[in-house]
Formats: C-alpha cells, structure tokens, sequence
C-alpha cells in the first residue's frame, strides 16, 4: 500500500480530484468537535471487533 | 397417532411431479478440518432410455431430444420455509447414458457457512424441458437417474465427490516471525508494515486523524498441490498469497466549507490485511450466503 495509493482512495471516497490546498494557521488552531472525534473512535472499535470476530 | 383427539387422514396421489428429486447427502466429518474445499462434483447415472420409447419420442419430436438437468442447494429456514439456490445446469442427451458431473461446489460452500448444527447437504435435481412453450417435446420425461444401484449393490447410486486441500500443507502460516528474514522459500505470511501519514508530504494540513497504522502486507509463497488436478479448470492458475480478508481505516480530514477548514471522518475499505491465503489465481470468489 503505498502513499500514493492511500491518497487516491480518500480522494475517491471524498468525491475529490484533487488535495485541497489548506494553510497551516488555519489548521494549526482547529479543534475537532466531541461528535467528529467520538464518530472516529466508533469506526475504530467496529473495525477492531471485526477484526477479533474473524472470517 | 397417539393422541385420542387425533383421526388419522387418508390421501391419495391424484398427480407426481416425477422430474424433481431430492438428495440428501449427509455431510457431518465428511470435510476434514482445517482443509479448503476446492471443489465437488455431483454424479448422477443416466439409465439408458429403452428402444422402443426412443423410437417413439423420435417419431413425436423428431427436433428435440435433450433435456435440462438443473442442480439446486435447497436450504429449509429456521422459519420451516424453503430456499433453493441454483448451482449448476446443463442440457443432457436422450441417445447417451452413464455417469453425468455436475459442479455442486458452490451448495458445499453455502452450506458451510450454515451455524452448527448443520441440515444435512439437500441437492434438489430438476428435469426440465429443453425449450418451453409449443412445440412441446417429451424429452425431459425419458431421462432418468438411478437412485439405488440393482439388488443394493450400489452401483449407479448418486455420488457426492469431495476434492479439499490440506491447509496444514498449503494454507498460510499466520503472522510472520518478525526473528526471521524474508526469503524465497517463507511461506505465505502477514507482515507488519507501518504506513506513516506524517511523513507524507499530501497528507499534511489534510489529514488529522491518525498520524499513521498498521497496515499490513501478505508476503512470501504458497506450495503447490500435485499435478494433475483431479478436474480441469479453465484459466486456473497457482496458488499465491493474498489478502483474503480486510478491514476499513477511519480517518479524519479537514475539509473547507464556507472558507473555513472543518474536521470530517471519512471510512477507507479495504485499508488493513487481516488475513493472508493462498488462492488459486483465477478462481471464482465463492458467494456468499445471505440471510
């Protein structure tokens, strides 16, 4: 899996054709909300339980 | 019959549906374990049809004397109600008789995928006609399977052939022993590799969530079985090691809206190896069963 790999899926998933251009000031001070951030450790737990679930 | 309330009903036959017949096969220990399925095969032994009724069908329908013999997994529910997959079909001559094959691997599959305790293995066998519609032809009611071989010999009996591979053998060994070094001769393995986002000149400003993750790669080779393969296969090729089984990655991005950046998650399939096996190249992906 390389990075140029990884970089055309999330483009794919995103609906993108390109990487959006995104200053560092504006990230450097972005917070991600509770929602966001409890929507991403769900996914990781399901992709985990999946995981010890097997075949 | 044993109860006081209960009056026994007589019935009779008033019709026979004579070209669908029901096999079962009893399938408990009969697939080794830790073995893979590779394929099996149905034999059906096709009685040669008498002279006179041949010559008469040939009189009758003089265009037509083959048959369709289809193959169905039939699957009784928990909730008592039936479901039939069909699993293979083929035209079958009048003139010729003896062993036919049919590929039922796909029914073993389904079947294997039922909860333990499992149905024995239901093959459902239908003569049909050839074509429907007018002209009619007889065709499908000449054809005949034996069911029991003369005086219980079992000669013509239904077979059922079950063709597996021992995956002590030729399956995939795990995980790799990160001690040892790569080589030709490792055998199909998982290897940990660690894909790092941070380093990726893209992924900066862009990607937030994680900064990178084990992904995973199938390394090493797969022994091949013996030569020659009990049954042909078109476009069959080695054994190799591959993912079989992976596992999506959650990540967070940001993205702009409104011309400000906001943190979304967007879910990537098929981003993390689970498991490594060695397939044949060229097989079909077997279906799965659903509920």
């Amino acid at each position: 899996l390389s990075g140029e790999q990884i970089r055309g899926r999330l483009l794919q998933q995103l609906h993108l054709s390109e990487v959006p251009v995104l200053d560092e000031g504006d990230v450097g001070e972005l917070v991600t909300p509770a929602h966001v951030m409890a929507q991403y450790v769900a996914l990781l737990q399901r992709s985990h339980r999946a995981r010890s679930r097997g075949k | 019959r044993f109860s006081q309330e209960f009056r026994e009903v007589a019935g009779r036959w008033l019709a026979s549906e004579a070209s669908t017949h029901l096999l079962v096969f009893s399938m408990e220990r009969r697939l080794p374990p830790n073995s893979e399925l590779v394929r099996a095969v149905l034999r059906l032994f096709q009685e040669p049809v008498p002279r006179a009724a041949l010559r008469r069908h040939e009189r009758l329908s003089p265009h037509s004397a083959r048959a369709r013999v289809t193959i169905e997994w039939l699957h009784v529910r928990d909730d008592s109600s039936n479901r039939t997959s069909l699993v293979d079909s083929r035209l079958v001559s009048l003139h010729e008789s003896g062993w036919k094959a049919f590929d039922v691997t796909e029914a073993v599959t389904f079947w294997q995928q039922l909860s333990r305790p499992r149905e024995p293995l239901l093959l459902q066998v239908t003569v049909q006609r050839e074509h429907l519609g007018p002209p009619a032809s007889g065709a499908h009611k000449l054809v005949r399977f034996a069911s029991q071989g003369p005086a219980g010999t079992g000669q013509g009996e239904p077979q059922l052939e079950l063709h597996t591979l021992d995956l002590g053998a030729y399956g995939a060994q795990g995980d790799c022993d990160p001690e040892v070094p790569l080589t030709e001769a490792t055998r199909c393995c998982r290897q940990e590799v660690y894909i790092d986002l941070r380093g990726m000149k893209w992924a900066e400003n862009w990607v937030l969530e994680p900064p990178g993750f084990l992904a995973y790669e199938c390394v090493g080779t797969c022994q091949q079985p013996p030569q020659p393969l009990p049954f042909k296969w078109p476009f069959l090729g080695p054994r190799q090691c591959v993912a079989s089984e992976t596992a999506s990655l959650p990540v967070i991005v940001s993205m702009k809206e409104g011309g400000r950046p906001r943190p979304q998650v967007v879910s990537l399939p098929n981003m993390r190896v689970q498991k490594c096996s060695c397939s044949w190249d060229g097989a079909p992906v077997p279906r799965k069963l659903e509920p």
